[in-house]
């Protein structure tokens, strides 16, 4: 299927003479250029819009961001996939259809504190760990 | 100490976005953000102005303490030397509490279920007591550190040069028809003039009842003057259900992850 995507891009490629005739050189698999790469995104949650104001204290919301964009093999300059996962995709090179999906998600994650009322009117501080995305990359 | 404000705290960060959230967004964000807080679901307290209470106020106390640090540590901020706290708390968390405070996972504060004062009798000591529901502290916490916190007003003119003695007492065991059977946690001399928050090292009481809950009998405070005379927590100027709700009387425990794992049966 590699020849048929190549056979498929040369097709593009007459398409679009004057992007070929710049040469764009190497073939980036992850075509990232193309699509969205996998990178952060910015997300505010505001714990009043979610109309949690009566049982949060604190905080009013947060920058929370979350993870988007594409992904393929072999990875580009966002490779951090575990060996593991580079030998399963070169024993499937027979079969191309069963290498592993990679996905973009977060790499880097911190913590934020939380205060909050439980059911009984207790108050609760909390520090969760994984609250908030800090970077993002190609799994 | 009595406003309430959430100045600077997770407000709309500037450059961010703000897109109102479609029904079906609002409600998977909340399940999302619901199970990483770990909860079953959405709590819903008895508020009738429990947002103005004196535990939420210093737990709010608390969590500026630590939000403030949180922010230095992400941005990177010359490190304060851990023994002297990143702002100098108003007066309701202590120093010693901000220590508490950075080797906890968890702080919880408890609000006081009962409030009993019995009447002046011969044979009966006068005395108020206090009581904690501690059921529902989640599995895995335990508790590093708990205090008992009463607020002392100023008294009247008819105490102003005494000095009190106050007494706290863990209930050990109820008796139907005489005083019940008490365990004496700490004794302290104040001056009657004296004004501000009582801290009392209530963690191996605490610890006690959170692994028997049958054992949680409550507290007892007394009051006696310098003459031996028992007088009534109200008039030593200790604040009880019916004063501020800034002064109220509860209780806070600090909480850390229990190392201790116990290994399922092979």
């Amino acid at each position: 299927s590699a020849g048929g995507k190549r056979r498929h891009q040369n097709r593009n490629r007459s398409t679009q003479p004057q992007e070929a005739s710049r040469g764009s050189g190497q073939t980036d698999y992850n075509s990232s250029n193309q699509k969205t790469a996998c990178k952060r995104h910015e997300l505010y949650v505001s714990f009043r819009e979610l109309g949690w104001q009566d049982w949060i204290i604190a905080p009013e919301g947060y920058a929370a961001n979350y993870c988007d964009g594409e992904c393929s093999f072999p990875l580009n300059g966002h490779m951090n996939a575990t060996n593991h996962a580079i030998v399963q995709t070169l024993v499937h090179l027979m079969n191309p259809e069963n290498v592993p999906k990679p996905c973009c998600a977060p790499t880097k994650l911190h913590a934020i504190s939380v205060l909050f009322f439980d059911d009984n009117s207790n108050v609760i501080l909390k520090k969760y760990k994984n609250m908030v995305v800090r970077a993002c990359g190609c799994h | 100490g009595s406003h309430y404000s959430l100045e600077g705290i997770g407000e709309g960060q500037p450059g961010f976005v703000h897109r109102r959230l479609r029904t079906h967004e609002k409600r998977e964000m909340q399940k999302e953000i619901l199970s990483v807080l770990g909860l079953p679901h959405r709590p819903r307290p008895h508020l009738s102005h429990g947002k103005y209470n004196s535990a939420p106020l210093f737990m709010l106390d608390l969590y500026k303490t630590l939000s403030s640090e949180e922010k230095s540590q992400v941005e990177g901020a010359l490190e304060r030397p851990q023994s002297v706290p990143a702002t100098r708390s108003p007066p309701l968390a202590t120093y010693q509490e901000t220590a508490f405070l950075n080797d906890a996972d968890m702080v919880m504060s408890f609000v006081n279920l009962v409030e009993y004062d019995r009447e002046l009798s011969p044979q009966r000591r006068h005395h108020k007591e206090f009581k904690f529901n501690l059921s529902q502290i989640p599995e895995g916490e335990a508790i590093t550190a708990a205090e008992f916190r009463l607020y002392k007003e100023c008294v009247s003119q008819a105490f102003r040069n005494d000095t009190f003695m106050l007494k706290v007492y863990q209930v050990v065991k109820e008796q139907p028809d005489r005083e019940a059977d008490l365990f004496l946690l700490e004794s302290r001399r104040l001056w009657a003039s004296e004004e501000g928050w009582l801290e009392f090292d209530i963690t191996a009481t605490s610890n006690l009842w959170v692994m028997s809950p049958v054992h949680n009998l409550g507290l007892q405070v007394s009051v006696e003057t310098s003459s031996g005379q028992t007088i009534s927590c109200k008039d030593a100027g200790l604040v009880g259900r019916d004063g501020a709700l800034e002064k109220q009387p509860f209780m806070v425990a600090f909480f850390k992850v229990s190392e201790v794992h116990i290994r399922s049966v092979r």
